[in-house]
């Protein structure tokens, strides 16, 4: 009758509840097969319990993605509540999987569930998390390209969260861009 | 009242889950 299990202890509720996304190339499948939810949480206690569970992201196989978003949003441009937004786009070099990838993601999804932008978390969709041979990639969506002053504000404080030189310069792409353009061509809107 | 955390607060909570 001492027994405390998990079940009667009060957990952390999180302002939004998430969902994890896992996407793993198959190139004989149409990209929406390729993409599967994992599983959503909506508490601290619970975003540990599955964190510590999956696979550290630097240990995945090359063409497979991580997405975390609020539930009800898909990882996708298509998505209503993501068509007319972008993303802060964070390119690492080979070398920083074994570096860097692992911390600047887990960063990057305490931003996320802490509701690290203030006021303008709500403008927060979710992020992704590519890794690839040529580099990975780590993208923090937003839901409005237009909404300047809120997406300026994302790009700094999650700029000064993950660590990053005052020399460095991240930039903020529109998902309307990117879906015409090689990512590698797409302007960026914004920069800080 | 909105639910936010501090990476410090949110970090805190890690392996006191791992150790469940």
């Amino acid at each position: 009758k001492d027994v405390v299990t998990t079940e009667n202890v009060d957990k952390h509720p999180l302002q939004s509840r998430w969902a994890l996304w896992f996407f793993k190339n198959v190139r004989s499948q149409p990209w929406q097969c390729n993409l599967r939810l994992v599983t959503t949480f909506n508490t601290v206690e619970d975003f540990w319990a599955l964190y510590t569970h999956v696979q550290l992201a630097s240990k995945l196989s090359s063409e497979c993605d991580y997405s975390i978003f609020k539930d009800g949003i898909e990882p996708m441009w298509e998505d209503s509540r993501n068509k007319r937004g972008g993303r802060w786009l964070i390119t690492l070099s080979k070398q920083q999987r074994h570096s860097d990838l692992d911390t600047l993601w887990l960063e990057t999804l305490l931003c996320l569930i802490g509701e690290a932008f203030d006021e303008y978390s709500e403008e927060v969709c979710g992020a992704v998390i590519n890794i690839r041979a040529k580099g990975d990639k780590i993208a923090l969506w937003t839901r409005e390209t237009e909404n300047r002053e809120a997406v300026t504000y994302i790009g700094r404080v999650y700029k000064e969260r993950l660590g990053l030189s005052s020399k460095a310069v991240i930039g903020y792409q529109a998902h309307a861009d990117t879906a015409t353009k090689s990512s590698s061509l797409t302007k960026n809107k914004f920069v800080v | 009242d909105k639910k936010s955390y501090d990476r410090e607060f949110l970090l805190g909570f890690q392996f006191i889950v791992a150790s469940m």
